[in-house]
């Protein structure tokens, strides 16, 4: 996370961290973990943990360990390209099933999957929060979780980025209406922050609650601002996975 | 077998008999012939009621006669000084002397015969009741027409036992009725019905005319009712003494009807009919009966219904009714083994990221609530907290019936807020 501060666990209980990726999620509810597809293209059993603000060995071993049951990787996700860096995150979204339920907590609770209407709907400016142990300005990667509050911009702010490496063509990556893009002011997602939420504070039903308004999916340079997989277009996807592949007892 | 004759002979005879001497002898001849004692010689001490030597008699416990003295026979022709005739078959011949005789004495001489003796007249009470027909060495009875000899071989009567009545409405009447009876007989008579139904008997007071009791009450000629655990009369006298109607509260009766020699009258006339035996009508609690009715009866079924709310629980399964059959009896099945008692939810189910509050009572119409754990979950359906205990057996919600309620997790609500120092 570039631009934010350390933050205790309780601040984004559904924060999930994925150990051997040093990636994130968000934990949806009791069975389901939210997260980027190109966090577990790889690893159909990623191990993952919940409820704890440092990482380190010690710590986890404390934490609520969660075991993957089955990986949902979108069916849009295309595979990475045999040579060179992927241009292409569309769909960066899957799901993990666990194998036992969450036990929710003070360190421990899911966020909101918002709704298809349009009162879900999230719009540039509104203000998200972002966490993850990824890379900040000066380490590649914290034990101690870091967050950090940005805005969301048009996706045309995220397209006009130049990464200090010229060699790398912006042009060249797939922009799609499934991203969002959020950041500004130098605070923003980085390596290691994949797949955790953005979250989008919305007052629905009287009641304020943080939606997962994205995911933290792909950028050009970190500390500018970052493309998020926009969760809004995969609420049927999400759903419909849920539901198909819940105990009977979870209909 | 007994001789049916013998000698009996003084000691030493016909040499002197010793002194102190006292021999027995047990005379015994076959059943049915009685004993012709008779002596030819006697020669003992006399003295007074013959204290001191002397031969006795005895049969049945009784002396027949003590001899002593000197004598000898009265008739040239006949040998017989003395005799003796009994009618039984045993008698007991005791000779005695004592320490001192001044003379010799040779003692006596006896001999006996088995003699028949004619029972029909020898004796006062005739041993038949009808006919008496003797024969050396005994007798037989026998009966008139219509009369059988009894098994006690002497009394004669009707052949009016045995008859065994099994349908559940019957008439029985004394022989010959309204003829008079015939004397001497027992008749007996069986009423047998099938369980479960009790043998009631009506009699007219004008079907009924026997020999009346005698001064102390004795009935000479007597009808009876004998059931397994009750008797009924004996009854006699002209008109019927008993209640008209007896319900004898048993399905079997025994029949007896008695009569002596005397007295014969137009003897008694009954019916009898089967009543089902009644099964009270019991207050089960909590409970109705179906179908309702004023009295039950033998065979009866009734549907036991536990109101609402209430349950037969028999091992692990539980029902709301139960039948029962008025047995043979006149009991209930089953109806002090079932009981309706209050359906009990037992303790309701935990549920996960909830609790329940602890009932104060799982019956029927009880009430639970289940919490879920705040602030972290909540109710997935609103309205789903509140549970009854339903007539089921089942915790039952309004909203979910008896589905349980889900504690679902509380999403996007941190426990603390971010507050981040950026403006």
């Amino acid at each position: 996370i570039f631009g934010g501060s350390f933050v205790k666990i309780e601040s984004f209980p559904w924060q999930v961290f994925f150990r051997s990726e040093w990636a994130g999620g968000a934990l949806l509810d009791e069975h389901w973990v939210l997260t980027a597809a190109h966090v577990v293209e790889g690893n159909p059993h990623p191990a993952m943990y919940v409820g704890s603000t440092t990482v380190q060995t010690s710590e986890l071993d404390k934490a609520q360990a969660l075991t993957a049951e089955r990986v949902f990787i979108h069916p849009g996700w295309h595979p990475a390209p045999s040579q060179g860096a992927r241009k292409n995150f569309d769909n960066d979204i899957a799901l993990v099933r666990l194998k036992e339920p969450v036990k929710m907590g003070p360190t421990v609770s899911p966020i909101c999957l918002p709704g298809s209407a349009s009162k879900y709907n999230f719009s540039v400016g509104d203000l998200g929060m972002i966490s993850g142990w990824g890379k900040t300005e000066k380490k590649d990667w914290v034990l101690r979780l870091r967050g950090a509050k940005l805005p969301i911009t048009t996706l045309d702010m995220c397209q006009e980025v130049r990464g200090k490496d010229s060699q790398v063509e912006p042009r060249s990556y797939v922009f799609t209406e499934n991203m969002l893009c959020a950041g500004g002011a130098g605070v923003d997602s980085c390596q290691g922050d994949s797949g955790g939420a953005l979250a989008v504070k919305k007052l629905i039903e009287k009641s304020p609650k943080f939606y997962v308004a994205g995911l933290v999916s792909w950028g050009l340079e970190c500390g500018t601002h970052g493309i998020y997989t926009k969760v809004q277009n995969y609420i049927g996807w999400i759903r419909a996975t849920m539901q198909e592949n819940s105990t009977p007892r979870e209909d | 077998e007994p001789a049916l004759h013998g000698e009996i002979l003084s000691p030493n005879y016909p040499q002197a008999y010793p002194n102190e001497v006292k021999q027995t002898w047990d005379v015994e001849v076959p059943e049915g012939f009685g004993i012709h004692l008779y002596f030819t010689h006697l020669d003992v001490e006399l003295s007074e009621n013959c204290l001191y030597d002397s031969v006795q008699i005895v049969s049945g416990g009784v002396e027949e006669g003590k001899l002593c003295g000197q004598r000898t026979s009265k008739n040239p022709s006949s040998p017989i000084i003395e005799e003796f005739h009994i009618p039984y078959n045993k008698l007991q011949v005791t000779f005695t002397s004592d320490f001192s005789n001044e003379e010799r004495y040779t003692g006596f001489a006896a001999y006996y015969v088995a003699v028949d003796v004619n029972e029909c007249m020898d004796f006062a009470d005739v041993p038949c009741s009808h006919f008496c027909n003797n024969f050396i060495g005994g007798y037989f009875c026998s009966c008139p027409p219509e009369y059988f000899l009894q098994d006690d071989m002497r009394n004669c009567g009707v052949n009016c036992s045995g008859d065994v009545f099994t349908t559940l409405i019957g008439e029985i009447a004394s022989p010959n009725y309204p003829n008079p009876y015939p004397e001497n007989s027992r008749c007996e008579y069986q009423i047998r019905l099938e369980e479960g139904f009790q043998v009631v008997v009506t009699m007219k007071r004008e079907d009924f005319d026997m020999e009346p009791a005698d001064l102390e009450g004795n009935c000479p000629d007597s009808l009876g009712f004998v059931t397994r655990d009750q008797r009924f009369g004996p009854y006699c006298g002209n008109g019927f003494p008993g209640p008209l109607t007896i319900e004898t509260k048993s399905n079997t009766v025994d029949i007896v009807f008695q009569t002596d020699l005397t007295g014969q009258k137009k003897g008694w006339k009954l019916r009898y009919h089967g009543d089902p035996i009644p099964c009270p009508k019991e207050v089960s609690a909590n409970s109705i009966w179906e179908p309702e009715k004023a009295k039950y009866v033998f065979k009866d079924v009734v549907k036991i219904i536990c109101v609402e709310g209430f349950e037969i629980v028999q091992g692990s399964s539980s029902s709301t009714s139960f039948y029962s059959t008025c047995q043979s009896n006149g009991k209930w099945s089953d109806i002090s083994r079932v009981k309706c008692q209050p359906v009990d939810c037992g303790t309701p189910e935990p549920v996960r990221n909830g609790n329940v509050e602890e009932p104060e009572d799982t019956l029927f119409g009880s009430l639970v609530r289940y919490a879920c754990e705040e602030p972290y979950y909540y109710m997935e359906h609103e309205g789903s907290a509140e549970y009854q205990c339903s007539v089921n057996g089942t915790w039952v919600n309004e909203v979910l019936g008896a589905e349980l309620p889900k504690c679902v997790p509380v999403c996007g609500v941190p426990s603390e807020a971010f507050e981040m120092k950026q403006r």
